[in-house]
Formats: C-alpha cells, sequence, structure tokens
C-alpha cells in the first residue's frame, strides 16, 4: 500500500542543504506493522510526513495504494490524508484553545460527521487512552503524557487504514505504552497498516518489521516474530 | 538545598478541583542526584515546577537553600530561579522565532553576561549535546530531538546549582540518552544538585535515589548505588 522509490528529501537555508533523506526505498504490505528507528536527526519524521502526505520529496516517487501522490491536487492529497490516514505526531499538535474531546472529534468534523456521533466516538476514543476525565481540559490543562493520548485518540477516531505514529509513547509510563501498543496490536489485527517512529526497543519488538535510518539511508530492514 | 514539607497543589476548573498533589514532603541534599517517576498524570510535572519556582503550593512549605520561597517578591522568585536553576522542560519551551543558538544565550542575556561570552559559551553549550552543525536552526528546522537537546544545553549554559529536569531523553535515542546521562553524571560529580523525571527505569538507574509518585503522593523513596 506504501511504495516509496529512492526519495530525497533537502532544506534549503540560505546557502546551506540539509540532505535529511539520502535516497530512501520502502514497500509496505497492507496491513503491515513496521517499526522505524535511528539516531536523532536520522530523518525518521521527515520520512513519517512524505508518508503521510505532509511533505513532497525533493526527487523520487511515492504511490500510495497505488496512486502516484506526486500526481495529486492540494485537495486531493487533504481528502486522502483524512481519510485515509491518521497521524500521531512527534509534537502532538493539538490545538491550545480547544478542550481534549473536541481536539479528537476534529478529523470527523471534516470527514462529515454528525455532532452526535462525532461526540459520542470522541469520547470512547478517549476513553480507550484512560481520559474519561479530561474530556474538557485544554492541552496546557494536561499532562505531557495526557496531551500524548489525546494526539493518539485524535489520529485513531476516524478508524483511517493507515496510522503514522511518531513516538507516541515518548511521553508514557512502561504500563501505560504496553497499554497504547496493545491499541496498536489491535488495530494490525483488524487489517490497518501501522507505522510507527520510536528509539525504545521494548516498543519496537511490537512491529514484525523494523527499518533503521542512520543520516538520511535506511542501513537495516529486519522482520522477526512480534511480541 | 530543596525542603519541601507536606506540599499540595490543587487546580481549581471551574466547579471540578484537581488534586495533582495530595501532600508531598521531600528533602534532597546539595549534590544528590534524584530520579522522579510514576504514571502519567501522576503529579511529576507539577511537583517540578513548584521545585522550580515556576509555581506556588496550595498548602504546605518550600524552604530552597534554607530560605522559605513563599516569603520571595516575585522578583526575588525570578532572580533565584535565572541564577540558581536550570530547567529542562517536557516540552521544551524554545522561542519558536529564534534560532538554536539564541535560545541557549537567554539565560546568559538575563544573568548581564557580555555578547562575545555569551555566544562562545552557547556554542560550546550546544557542541557538548551534537549540535555544533544546528547553531543557526530555528525549532521548527530542527529534529524532535534535536529540540530537547537545544532545551538541555539552555537549562546547563550558566552554570546553575540545581538542574531540573523532566523526561530529558523523551525523544532520544539510546545513544544519544547515555551522552546526555553521561553530562548529568559529571554535573553530579561538581556537586550539582540534579532532579530529574523519567518514565525509563534505565535512566532512572543513573541516580542514586529513585522517587516514585502515585496520584499526587510518594509511594517509595529508595536509594541504590547509581549506574
Ligand atoms: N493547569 C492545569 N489545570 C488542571 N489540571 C491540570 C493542570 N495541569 C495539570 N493538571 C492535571 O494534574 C495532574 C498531574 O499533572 P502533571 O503534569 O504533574 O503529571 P505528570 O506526572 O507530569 O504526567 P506525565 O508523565 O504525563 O507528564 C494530571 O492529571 C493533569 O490532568
Ligand atoms: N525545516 C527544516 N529545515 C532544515 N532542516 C531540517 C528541517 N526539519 C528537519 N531538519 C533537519 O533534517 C534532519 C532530519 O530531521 P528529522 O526530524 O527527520 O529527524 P528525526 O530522525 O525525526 O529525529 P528525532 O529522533 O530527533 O525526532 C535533522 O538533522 C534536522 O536538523
Ligand atoms: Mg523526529
Ligand atoms: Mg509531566
Amino acid at each position: 500500500v506504501i511504495e516509496i522509490e529512492d526519495v530525497t528529501r533537502v532544506y534549503h537555508l540560505g546557502d546551506v542543504d540539509v540532505h535529511a533523506l539520502r535516497g530512501v526505498s520502502l514497500r509496505v504490505e497492507r496491513g503491515e506493522s513496521i517499526a522505524i528507528m535511528g539516531a536523532s536527526g536520522s530523518g525518521k519524521s521527515t520520512l513519517m510526513n512524505l508518508i503521510g502526505c505532509l511533505d513532497r520529496p525533493t526527487s523520487g516517487t511515492y504511490r500510495l495504494a497505488g496512486k502516484d501522490v506526486s500526481r495529486l491536487s492540494a485537495s486531493e492529497l487533504a481528502r486522502v490524508r483524512g481519510e485515509r490516514i491518521g497521524f500521531v505526531f512527534q509534537n502532538f499538535n493539538l490545538l491550545a484553545r480547544t478542550s481534549a474531546v473536541e481536539n479528537v472529534e476534529l478529523p470527523l468534523l471534516y470527514a462529515g460527521v454528525g455532532g452526535h456521533e462525532r461526540r459520542t466516538r470522541a469520547i470512547a476514543a478517549l476513553e480507550q487512552v484512560g481520559l474519561g476525565s479530561r474530556l474538557d481540559h485544554t492541552p496546557n490543562q494536561l499532562s505531557g503524557g495526557q496531551q500524548q493520548r489525546v494526539a493518539i485518540a485524535r489520529a485513531l477516531v476516524s478508524q483511517p487504514e493507515i496510522v503514522l505514529a511518531d513516538e507516541p509513547t515518548g511521553n508514557l509510563d512502561s504500563r501505560t505504552s504496553v497499554e497504547v501498543m496493545a491499541m496498536m496490536q489491535a488495530l494490525v489485527a483488524k487489517g490497518i497498516t501501522v507505522v510507527l517512529v520510536t528509539h525504545e526497543p521494548d516498543i519496537a519488538q511490537y512491529a514484525a518489521r523494523v527499518l533503521t535510518l542512520k543520516d538520511g539511508k535506511v542501513v537495516s530492514d529486519t522482520r522477526h516474530e512480534p511480541v
């Protein structure tokens, strides 16, 4: 479902060029689970943004469910993102003056889901990550790990085909992390494709495949029995 | 140097009260290293904000280096924070339109350090966390772990007596985390008091003492040989 071929991404800063991705190729089958690891600055979030159609490669091709993403218009890209992809951002990207439940309703609002169903589904998603008693808190009234869980709930509420999670347990204690990974495994069991970036080997072991990036290149791609 | 006695912190949200800390007492000697662990939402960041003089308890007392913090004026508090405490925030709190090196210079600017020395020390602090090639990048031109390292450099550049680090390795790969913890250990060896919040047992083992919070209370406080 995800076919990335020889993709590069260069950031231009004045007279300096930062080569964040230097020729990455990746094929992910529908329903696979894959963990992306690598040192800080190795290009993991840049790759996730490309997969999530939030950014375009400098060169190379990206086909999502058979369609060449570079041929899509801005509005078609937005629709693909809204309908098919759920994204947990490394820095959460929650709306600041908006409550947890309203943040989680947002993907459903864009999908045209009615008010009553939106609220019911958003509450269920927040209860699933243990935040049933924090529905009306705004992000600055939540702990770091609670904000991260709101971001997770928001990514999952529209039941997307592909979940992209960038360091989803970075601010979570071990027990809450295990609960979140159990949710991710339940998604994989339902045929959803899950790509997660993590620096923690204990979290990576939940995926059937581990890809390691170094300086913008893939240095290993191994399969194993998931935990 | 840190004496917290029976401190509570209640957040009032309309008609709901959130009891984030429910009677916490803690004595930290000068030069000690202590790790604070506990589930997401257990009160760790709230406690760190109190220790760092960024917030006041609802009840209880806090003496810092012998002085009752509640007796200090707002400007005296600000001076204590600027001169004695270095804080690594869970969400980094970097200035958005400001380069890495200017973000790290900020504590020195407040301390009245001259321009040339500020720049030299800020560059050295950034090189120490491996960001010598990222001095002029603004936060949105840095990876998550790079932003975290700028926050660490900023906390250490003024050589404070007390370092408070809230999840300083949450976005760092294992090798970079080990380098950061080696820096923290070097500070302890120089007599600096280090309090760090972490959810990772591998990181907590670098401290000589581990305090665990649960629902706003201390449930264990154990000492061991640091790694
Ligand atoms: N400004 C606020 N208003 C209301 N409630 C708050 C506020 N800040 C924090 N809380 C609540 O206080 C509790 C403790 O928050 P705190 O940030 O100290 O937790 P934490 O232990 O640091 O969690 P984490 O590991 O997720 O960062 C949480 O349940 C949170 O929802
Ligand atoms: N907007 C930008 N402009 C310039 N350089 C950038 C920009 N965004 C990222 N970079 C650089 O590209 C490289 C890769 O960044 P990326 O965010 O993909 O790393 P990462 O693997 O996710 O790191 P981390 O584990 O720290 O989150 C980094 O060296 C970073 O400094
Ligand atoms: Mg990243
Ligand atoms: Mg916290």
